[in-house]
Formats: C-alpha cells, structure tokens, sequence
C-alpha cells in the first residue's frame, strides 16, 4: 500500500485542480518559501482527519478554501483526494479492508448561503463519513495523528516541549 | 492502563538506544520516566550523550542541531513500534549541519524500502540522495502549481539559481 | 505609560512598514494593536502580505519562511528605534529558502556600516556575504575550540566538505 | 564602540583559556552542530546580565562551568571578559561612560567548598558589580534584554507567540 496521488482542487492556495503524483521510495517535495509545499502536507491530513485546526494552520474550515490570491474570485468549495494503491497480498488480503485495487478517500467542504459550512466524506465516490475513514485507514496504520505525519516545527516543539506533554505523547501511542 | 504504557515504554526505549547509537554516529541515548511507580504522575525524558561528550550533560544543556537529533530518534522509534505504510516529514532538517542533514536522509533512504517517505525539505544533501523529486511554486499570483518535469538537476538548481540569479539581478 | 507605548508603536509601525516592504520585495506589512483604546488589555499583531498573495491572508496561514520574515522585520524596525552598537544573531535564517536567506544576509552587511553584526550561520548564502569568518568547531572530545586561519573558502568548505567527506567515506 | 573580543577560560564547553576575537562589519560564525557556537553566545550574556536561566540554557549557573568534557576534570571556576573597544569621539565623550579606550568586562563564577556558587565582577581589573554593568552598558545601548540579541530559536517564537506576548515585547522596548 502506498499513497499514489493527491488530488486537490481549491483547497488553500492551489487555485482550481491540481494532482500531485506520488512514487514508492524516497520522494523529496522542494520550492521556495511560501509556494505551497506544507499546504499539501495539510491536504492530506484534511482527509485523513486532523486532531486540531492547528495542525492544518486554519481557525475555521473555510479558512481552507481558496481565498482568491492577487487577481482571482475566493472559491466557494473545495475537495482533496487520497488516492491509495491497495494490491492483493498473497494471502488474498488487502492493507485497507477494501475488496479494490485503488481506494479513493474524498473530503469537500462546501460554504453555504447563510455562510456556515458543510462537509461532504466519500469512498471511492460512495457517500462516507469520517468514522468510516477513521476505522479503515487507522487499520492500516495511516493515521493522521500517528508520528508517521510530521508537520513543520513538530521537532523542535518535540525537544523543547515538557516531560509531562512527552509522556502524554507516549501514551497516545500505547 | 499502567501496564500497556510500561510495555510501550520498554519497547520505544529499546528502539530509541539504537535509532540514536545510529544517528549519532556511536552516541548513547535513553529514555528515562520521571516515576516508574506512577508514570502517570511524571514525564518522559530524553537523555543523550553525544559522541565525545560528557555524560553529565542534560537535555537542555545540548545544541539545537543535537536536541532535533534526539527528537527524530524518538520520532523513529515511535515509528518502528508501529510502522505505517507511508510517512510525511516537512522541513525536519532546519537546523541541521550537513553531516547530520545527511544523516537523517540516509535513514530515510533505506527505511524508504519497506514504507513510502514523503520529505519536504530545502537542503542540498537531501535533495541528492532522494530517489524522486516533486517541485512546488507559485508565480506571484497567490496561485501554488506544481512544476512539471523536475528532477534532481532541477531540484539541486532551484535552490542555488535562486542564488546565481540574484547575484546577476544586483 | 499609555502615551509612551503609542508613541514606540507608532514608530516601531513605521519601521516596521518599511523594512517588511524591502525585505519582501514589495508586499505590504503593518503591526495593529487589538485594543487601541487600552493597549494594555489587548495583543500586538503583525498584518502581512506577501508579494502576490491576497490581501485576506491571515498570519497563522502564512508559511514557516513567511512567519520567519514577518518576524525578522519586526527586530530590525525595534533596533531601528534603539540602535545598539553590536547585534549577535543565532541562526536566524534556518527556515529561509536561498531567496530569502541572501535578502536577511544582505541588510545585515548593509547595516554593518554603521554598527557590529555577529551572525551565527550554517547557510552558504550567509557565509558568502560576511566581510569576517569564525569557526568554531570540537574534536570529539567534549572542548569547543576556535579553528585558525578561518577564511570565507574555509567557511563554505567546511558546509561542502562534510557533504564531500562523507560521500567519499561511503 | 565595538566588541573587539571574547575571552573565556572554563565557561561551558570551552575548556581552559579560549579567545575569540572579533571585528568590526559583518562576521558569519559556522561550525558542526554542537561545536559551541550558541555557547559563545551565552557567554556574551552571562557577562551583559542574562534576564532568565533559559536564556543560557542552563538552571543553575554551575552548570556553565566547564564539566570536563570525555577525559578532564570538571572546572571549579569560570570566567568570561568582554572587551569594547571605546574610542574618544571628536567631542571628547565615550560611549561607555568610562575614560579608557578599551574597556574590560569580567565576571568570574566559583564553586564554593559548600558546592554553593559565588559570583565576581570586575571592571578594567577592578572589582566592580552586576548594576554598575548595567548602568553603563545600558547608557551605550549593549543591553542583553534588548532585541540587538537573538538567541537561537527566537525568531520563530516571536512569530507563533500570542498578541498579548508580543505586546509586551513592545512594552519593553518603549
Ligand atoms: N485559503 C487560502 N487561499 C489562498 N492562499 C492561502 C490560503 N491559506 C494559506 N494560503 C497561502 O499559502 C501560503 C503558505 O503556503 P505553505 O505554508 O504551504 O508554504 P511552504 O511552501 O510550506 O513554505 P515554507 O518553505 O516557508 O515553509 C501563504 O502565503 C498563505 O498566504
Ligand atoms: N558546562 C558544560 N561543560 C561542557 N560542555 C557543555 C556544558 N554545557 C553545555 N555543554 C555542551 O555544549 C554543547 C552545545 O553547544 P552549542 O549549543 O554552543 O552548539 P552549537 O554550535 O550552537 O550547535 P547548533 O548548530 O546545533 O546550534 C552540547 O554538546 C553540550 O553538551
Ligand atoms: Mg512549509
Ligand atoms: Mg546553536
């Protein structure tokens, strides 16, 4: 199992669709500052289900949108999808309980007319909801909240951060 | 509870002597709770004595090139207690030297076999040793994009012909 | 006690305009008091927005670099309001990409007529620009010593040469 | 007026007598992780008047006393001078309010029989104490507590700190 693509469309500053492909191995995502490389690492966490706003750098869900930049309208919805490579093993089970070669993990937040927001789950283009990624994905060990997602400065808040809130991070992994 | 957190500890603890042993090029590291009693009632610390370093030094003593050392241990040996299928780290050699940079991106590279490794990073010495490469900008219009055919050349290149570019702009 | 801070605010503000401007290649930046009325009951915040970006985004949506000139500018527009004759900077430039890297390194060589810059750096842009170079540096052995004859080639040599050492080494 | 050079013999990771000497301009100061570059720094502080422990990373002033490293004896007293050059201005004032044209900052940590801590200051070889320091240096503007230091980390803290945090930064600078 491994994450094929990620799928955005006016999700923070990537204006309309943008997919970003992903290989096996060791793959390293550069640019200069303030292009947008920890906006990608946001948009995966949006579907996999961040513990905090903090981690996705928003105080509010629509804060996601995209704002519009210099010249353009802000976006009234946006979507992101994780695409995931799911094979056979050669015991006949799949990493994620899926019978599909290919899970697609879908979120859209869409901003309503009285201006609150609504968000939408979908599993390979079935209506889901978060529980249901939440169960199948923690199955596989791809959890959001796991230190398999390390977010910028998260090292150094690591070193710098208390015994106590150290323990309590032992304990999230028990 | 206390039991399942004991285990826990014993087996991170185990992972993080030899992740550090590793990434410190012959270091030793421990992870020490506050109150083996009531675990709950204390902290968790690291304790680290890098190479050709007294072992009377403490934590907050260290650098902080040597406090992202010990911490990326941790991040690992949290990481082999449960292993995931695929991992995202953005920017976690800021301030590092070339020499543990490189390091850090040795380890990704060969733990890059059994799991997929996901790296934001600026640093030179990374770009190099990753297999792929994926590059991000924006052109001034608060629109980001992905830059369409890059590769280690490119990579390598973005971050110094920002430099050659300037020099010739000034 | 009131009319003194908005005094400082008002010409920290004014510095602070400025050099956001010159160090952001011509975005726009201001700081705003919460509660101008009282002061004392409300925060300080820094209003950014960089070149290209839109006028709505908020400082905790801007990226590490962005957050890191944000920053940077408001300690040059206080110096700039209390002029010190030496200034030591401890690696202030480890999230910079190349671009932003040589503007901080290059108003620190321009300040450096009027007043001392001592600038703590890993980064090859920095030690490029630098009139003077130290190196610091142990031999493994716990004691911190200063390296003779240290020069800019040495300096950027010492960054490269742990990256040629170690391929050489592998 | 510039600081000229930095003598330390046994203050933290510097055993035995070690000078530093500096320039006037731009100097870049490099080296490995952990070689002791922050460690200068702090030296710079222990003698300009350190507002919190944190500030040299140390909770004890014992500890900035040289602990031996792999194969030496721990130190029983370190010392650290400052040396401002301090030249006459065509008016005939200083900026350091002393008539001397190089002007010695000491302070000199020892380790009591008791295992307690005595601290010594002295000004051009003379005793002196920690507020004729910062009487004078104040007066120049070679304050420790003022942003013409930054510590390591500081920029990113000044950028994540609350409103109210920062606001009080400001309160200190009016
Ligand atoms: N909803 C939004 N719409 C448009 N742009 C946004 C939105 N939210 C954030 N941004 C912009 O995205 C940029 C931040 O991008 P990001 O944090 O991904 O940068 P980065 O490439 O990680 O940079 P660094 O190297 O400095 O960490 C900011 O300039 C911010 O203004
Ligand atoms: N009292 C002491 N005696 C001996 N060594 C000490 C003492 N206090 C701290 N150290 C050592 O000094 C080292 C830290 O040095 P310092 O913080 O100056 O590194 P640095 O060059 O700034 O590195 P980085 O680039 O990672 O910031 C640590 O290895 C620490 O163990
Ligand atoms: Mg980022
Ligand atoms: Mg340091």
């Amino acid at each position: 199992m491994y994450l094929k693509r990620l799928e955005m469309e006016n999700f923070k500053s990537f204006k309309g669709e943008v997919v970003v492909p992903y290989e096996r191995g060791f793959t390293a995502i550069t640019g200069p500052n303030g292009s947008g490389k920890s906006n990608c690492g946001d948009a995966i966490q949006f579907v996999l289900g961040y513990k905090s706003a903090k981690d996705v750098r928003a105080s509010n869900v629509l804060d996601l949108l995209f704002n519009g930049g210099k010249n353009n309208k802000p976006a009234k919805y946006c979507k992101v999808t994780l695409v995931f490579d799911n094979p056979e093993d050669p015991d006949g089970s799949r990493r994620l309980k899926i019978d599909a070669d290919e899970v697609h993990f879908t979120r859209a937040v869409r901003k309503t007319r009285s201006g609150s927001a609504s968000s939408n789950y979908y599993l390979n283009g079935e209506p889901s909801s978060q529980r249901q990624f939440k169960l199948l994905l923690s199955s596989a060990n791809a959890r959001a909240d796991g230190y398999n997602i390390v977010l910028q400065g998260m090292v150094t808040e690591l070193a710098t951060m208390t015994g106590i809130s150290r323990r309590k991070v032992l304990e999230e992994v028990a | 509870r206390k039991k399942r957190l004991l285990t826990v500890f014993k087996e991170v603890n185990k992972n993080f002597k030899n992740v550090y042993r590793l990434l410190s090029d012959g270091g030793r590291g421990e992870l020490k709770l506050e109150n083996l009693d009531n675990p709950f009632k204390g902290g968790l610390e690291m304790w680290c004595q890098p190479k050709g370093k007294s072992s009377r030094a403490k934590l907050n003593g260290l650098s902080g090139g040597e406090k992202s050392m010990a911490a990326l241990s941790l991040i690992f040996a949290i990481q082999d207690h449960d292993p995931s299928p695929f991992y995202y780290f953005d920017e976690v050699d800021q301030n590092l030297d070339a020499f543990n940079a490189e390091r850090i991106a040795r380890l990704c590279k060969a733990r890059a076999n059994s799991a997929q490794f996901l790296m934001v990073t600026l640093r030179k010495v990374s770009l190099e040793l990753a297999d792929h490469h994926i590059g991000i900008t924006h052109a001034g219009d608060g629109c980001s994009r992905r830059i369409a055919d890059f590769n280690r050349e490119r990579a390598i290149e973005l971050g110094e012909k920002e430099e050659e570019h300037r020099k010739k702009a000034l």
